[in-house]
């Protein structure tokens, strides 16, 4: 059995500008998670580094370059699951974090619960000191450009999100 | 979204997604991506999934849970993937994508939309593609 860790970044449509970057943002996080497998790492620590790196590329709709709900803010989700125990934990409309897949980590090694929400999540980040970053760090031009294009009447969010079909 | 599945050397599968949402989503709007089976699924005794695409299509045929049902029934990794894929877009009209890994280190990276970005490291190889087919390849 050879270790492996395969990522992904959204289905749907990449625009022709960013295409090169989002190849090279999801070798980047595969690369990552592959570097913690050969040094001894468990699968749910790949998983979760490589997820992480992707957070922080802007090119991808999460962490920093999600996408901005009808108010003009950042909510995101985020889940991790452990194949040995069946494990899970998740955060659901979290802002002012800048990884909620470390967030969801703790989730399933600190609570008994499967999913925290919102404030809930929020105050659970506090309380263990994840810091909280600036709403405006996680949000970029491009995401803020797709916002204001789909706010006219006649948009079709999901359309211009998911494209056509492959 | 993004995501990832990954399994180590002891043959433990993971997963982990994370996501934005929808562009443009009502506020308080919660998609696939939490919750246990459609954003995400791993059992060592199947395999690890990582979805991305329409969350509420997703959730209505809990995507990454359906696709390790499909392998539990003895399907391979991309059987089972473009299998769920395809029962979601027939049922409810969804596109989508989805890595998938089993214990043994088979791993898919499938979808129906136009594109997915994805990359695979293993054995000192990556690979990574955009459009359905592509696999290039280089030494990690």
């Amino acid at each position: 059995m050879l270790p492996v860790v395969v990522v992904h970044g959204g289905a749907g449509h990449v625009p022709r500008t960013r295409a090169e970057q989002s190849l090279s943002g999801v070798c980047s996080a595969a690369r990552g998670g592959y570097a913690v497998l050969r040094g001894g790492g468990s699968s749910m620590d790949a998983v979760v580094e490589a997820v992480r790196i992707l957070e922080n590329d802007p090119h991808f709709n999460a962490g920093c370059g999600s996408v901005l709900n009808v108010r003009g803010d950042v909510e995101m989700d985020a889940i991790v699951m452990d194949g040995r125990t069946l494990s899970s934990g998740a955060v659901s409309a979290v802002r002012n974090i800048a990884n909620p897949v470390q967030l969801a980590r703790l989730v399933m090694d600190k609570t008994s619960h499967a999913c925290l929400t919102a404030g809930g999540a929020q105050q659970f980040a506090r309380s263990l000191g994840v810091p909280e970053v600036p709403q405006e760090s996680l949000i970029t031009e491009y995401s803020r450009m797709r916002w204001k294009k789909n706010l006219a009447p006649d948009a079709n969010p999901v359309e211009c999100q998911m494209g056509k079909m492959g | 979204t993004v995501g990832a599945v990954a399994v180590d050397r002891e043959g433990n599968v993971a997963c982990a997604t994370s996501t934005g949402g929808m562009l443009n989503k009502m506020e308080g709007r919660v998609g696939d991506t939490p919750c246990i089976g459609s954003g995400g699924y791993a059992d060592n005794q199947s395999g690890a999934v990582s979805t991305t695409g329409v969350g509420e299509a997703i959730m209505k045929v809990t995507l990454a849970r359906l696709i390790l049902f499909h392998m539990e029934q003895g399907q391979s990794v991309e059987a089972a993937s473009d299998l769920g894929l395809a029962h979601m877009k027939s049922r409810v009209g969804g596109l989508g994508g989805v890595v998938t890994v089993d214990p043994q280190g088979r791993w898919a990276a499938r979808f129906n939309s136009l594109q997915m970005a994805w990359a695979a490291g293993q054995n000192g190889t990556l690979h990574y593609g955009l459009y359905a087919g592509e696999d290039f390849t280089q030494s990690m």
